[in-house]
């Protein structure tokens, strides 16, 4: 099983998330 | 009228004329304006100086002020362009441009990179990854080995450092992204495309249409 790093972090991390700037309503 | 009170909102010293933010980015007049209303409040979450300033940020993205990520902390750096601490409105523009589904994949490669090039040496080195991998961790509260993260870092360095010398240049991670498209989901916010919905309080302040102005 391949493991990536970045996959890792850019699916895991909430701050990666820009979302939530929009979420605020 | 009743929604000229809108209006009467001061634009701040960082407010840039939307014609131009329009010309050089993939928004609208209309969008920029839209955008326009989200700045407006993320800026007067706290300090009220219509400047964003990376405690409203994070109160934005996490509905906490004080919360510590290095990512969000990596993507306000890069927002802040003029690098003074805070966000004026033509680099909240400029910023969320990059993340318009119709902005071209390059450009949304090369900001990553960037993001991911914590101490802005021009490449990613296995430090810095491992580095984002432990702060990810613990922001996750997963447990890994050590063994487990070097695992994990060596994995990824095996794919993605081509010549194999021991840190990923922009080149290599722009054919290691463009491999794996997964990797830049996030550089994609769907809610850009329809910003004026979101904020529809800007289509009755301004009664304009795109094709007026």
């Amino acid at each position: 099983r391949t493991c990536n790093a970045f996959q890792l972090i850019s699916s895991m991390s909430s701050g990666f998330d820009l979302s939530g700037l929009f979420e605020s309503e | 009228m009743g929604c000229a009170s809108s209006k009467q909102f001061k634009r701040t010293s960082g407010y840039e004329d939307p014609d131009i933010l329009a010309k050089e980015t993939t928004f609208t007049v209309n969008e920029v304006e839209a955008l326009y209303e989200l700045y407006k409040k993320i800026s007067h979450s706290i300090f009220k100086d219509g400047l964003i300033h990376k405690e409203e940020f994070q109160l934005a993205l996490f509905r906490n002020s004080h919360k510590k990520n290095l990512f969000a902390d990596r993507i306000f750096d890069l927002f802040d362009q003029k690098r003074n601490g805070v966000i004026d409105f033509g680099e909240f523009v400029r910023s969320l441009n990059i993340f318009h589904p119709d902005t071209p994949m390059e450009e949304k490669i090369a900001f990553a990179f960037r993001l991911y090039d914590l101490r802005g040496t021009g490449c990613i080195e296995r430090e810095e990854l491992k580095e984002m991998v432990l702060a990810l961790l613990n922001e996750s509260d997963l447990l890994l080995s050590d063994d487990a993260v070097e695992q994990i870092v060596n994995q990824t360095f095996k794919q993605a450092d081509m010549n194999g010398d021991g840190k990923i240049d922009p080149d290599e991670w722009k054919i290691f992204a463009s491999k794996n498209p997964a990797l830049l989901k996030n550089m994609t916010l769907p809610y850009l495309k329809d910003i004026t919905m979101a904020f529809p309080s800007f289509v009755l302040i301004s009664g304009a249409s795109d094709d007026e102005l």
